[in-house]
């Protein structure tokens, strides 16, 4: 039973350090378990280090720096064994506009091997999608919903801009 | 597997009339102005999965899924919520190459669960669920605010995470 | 003490509606005593209702509907007795477009009586502001600041997008 | 009443160079990348205004305020923040056109309050800060996420918010 863990963690952790260095250029980050022995005695720390910091612990992350780590564990377990979809609601509301390039590019990847519904409001997320839905209220309190095609509304957003 | 449409009615503020977001493999992006009912879509879909806590679905009971009606709509009966499954690469233990899970719960907080039109228990659905790893609490369905908590969380239930994937 | 605090309320109260309709169009909010009586034998309920909806309670708002109904909120507390200062960090992240832009609006008008200092990821917000302070963190782990020129920002923002 | 400047020594990513954000009324903008150290510009303000629990300010004990060192500098030995107010208007009970309030703390988490360069207790501070309508916990200061917790919080804290005003 620990081997089997211990060979999924890992895997993942191998991942997570890997997507990380990926999402946040000249971080690094690790998954460590809390006890060296039996692997069931403690829990999962993530030690994540945006920019080459000196951070004591994940508590002390930025807002920002919180949901791209977490993002990368999400993507790291995804690319051990993928579940049939993801749904990711607002996951970029922290995110800086780099950052949420950088994620939606690499949704894009993962999204090769899996379907990703992504709820966003952020036009650098909407314009890596490959198709977008548009969610209205035209009528007092009825949502309706309408395929969008990904120019025009990329389009609109840079005029509003 | 993946998901190929996800049919509403009476679901929210999606009102009477049937409506069915088709969708595909890839990246699809839902967008829309603030409360015109985008994450009432993870709701739906957290609903058919089997999430029994009305508050995980932004409720105070299983009746406030229903669509409680507009100046020009009267309010639901009850709501339905089905999901077509592509299952070309027989992920479910089924033979149909579509799968559709249906839910659908009544103003008295009763509800059904149907596969493919007959009827199920919830048990049956979430045994079927698992075989593609499908949870109603899976790390897959991240709501809307709580991307964060897999950093607050405590190290213990994280180890927990990664146990349910092994 | 029932008679001042009942002043305050209304005041506050009437502001609050006044501007929720200014951010949210077509939108009407009142904030209501949870008893006729005695103010003080129960609390204050905030009954928001966004573009029109029959909405049962604030707990069923969206969560950029219960931003901009908070922000309501604390403008109209400052409309009736402003504080010195206001720090507001990234209030903005789950506003769409159109309501970061109102909501900035609203604090340039507010900003004529008091001072706001506002942490921003949008650039519908940062581009309608008086004064940017950038914070960066060229050297690993140490934050620095420098003043920026609004229009220099924008621009680059807008060739990024 | 404004501020017009907040000057960090050894305070957070602040380092141990004694750093100024210059500010004036109106309606003023901070930006940057993400953890480039936006928010503990606010957490240096709650600091000053006398925030007791280290919680609310990102940290486990007090002595997490101090700026803990990079590859190329040493940690620092004290956290100072400064705020000078204009006192044009005599908001405060104070004489003086600009009053200057500081606060401090060291490794082992002991504090002292400063205001105009003299030493002064806590309570003489909260009490010169009330005049204005300054409180530790005011809404006037709304951290990072904080924002729908006016909705979410019970009618009578509600009411609460209400009482201090009038
Ligand atoms: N049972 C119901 N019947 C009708 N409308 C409902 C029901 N439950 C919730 N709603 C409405 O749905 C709206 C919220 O929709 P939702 O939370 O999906 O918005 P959203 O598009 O995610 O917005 P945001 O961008 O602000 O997150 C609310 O305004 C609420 O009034
Ligand atoms: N005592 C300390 N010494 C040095 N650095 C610290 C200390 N406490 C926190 N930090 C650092 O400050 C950074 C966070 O800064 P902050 O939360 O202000 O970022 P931010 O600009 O608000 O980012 P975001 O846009 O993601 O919210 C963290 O990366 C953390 O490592
Ligand atoms: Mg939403
Ligand atoms: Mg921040």
């Amino acid at each position: 039973k620990s081997e089997v863990f211990l060979k999924t963690f890992n895997e993942i952790a191998s991942n997570f350090s890997e997507i990380f260095s990926e999402i946040s250029p000249d971080g690094t980050a690790q998954l460590l378990l809390e006890t060296e022995g039996n692997p069931f005695d403690g829990g999962i720390i993530v030690d994540a280090k945006p920019l080459g910091k000196n951070v004591k612990t994940a508590v002390s992350l930025s807002g920002g720096e919180k949901a791209i780590t977490a993002l990368s564990l999400i993507f790291a377990i995804q690319r051990y064994k993928p579940s049939p979809f993801y749904i990711l609601d607002e996951v970029d509301a922290n995110l800086d506009d780099s950052n949420v390039e950088r994620t939606a590019d690499m949704i894009k990847r993962q999204a090769e091997k899996t379907q990703f519904i992504v709820i966003t409001l952020r036009e650098g997320m909407m314009s890596r999608a490959e198709r977008l839905f548009g969610v209205s209220m035209y009528k007092k309190g009825l949502s309706s919903m309408v395929a969008l095609e990904v120019e025009k509304v990329v389009k609109q957003e840079e005029a509003l801009a | 597997v993946f998901i190929e449409k996800v049919t509403m009615k009476g679901f929210k503020s999606y009102g009477n009339k049937t409506l069915t977001l088709p969708l595909s493999k890839g990246f699809t992006c839902i967008v829309g102005p603030n409360g015109s009912g985008k994450s009432n879509i993870t709701d739906a879909i957290c609903f058919v999965v089997g999430r029994i806590s009305a508050k995980s679905m932004r409720g105070e009971r299983l009746s406030d899924l229903i669509f409680n009606g507009t100046e020009d709509e009267k309010k639901a009966e009850e709501a339905i919520v089905s999901i077509t499954f592509n299952n070309e690469d027989g992920g479910f233990p089924i033979e149909e190459k579509k799968v559709t899970i249906s839910r659908a719960v009544n103003s008295k907080g009763e509800g059904e669960y149907r596969v493919n039109g007959k009827r199920a228990t919830r048990s049956y659905v979430l045994d079927i669920f698992s075989y593609v790893g499908i949870r109603p609490d899976g790390h897959n369905i991240v709501m809307q605010g709580d991307i964060a908590h897999f950093i607050n969380m405590n190290p213990v239930d994280r180890r927990g995470i990664i146990e349910e994937i092994s």
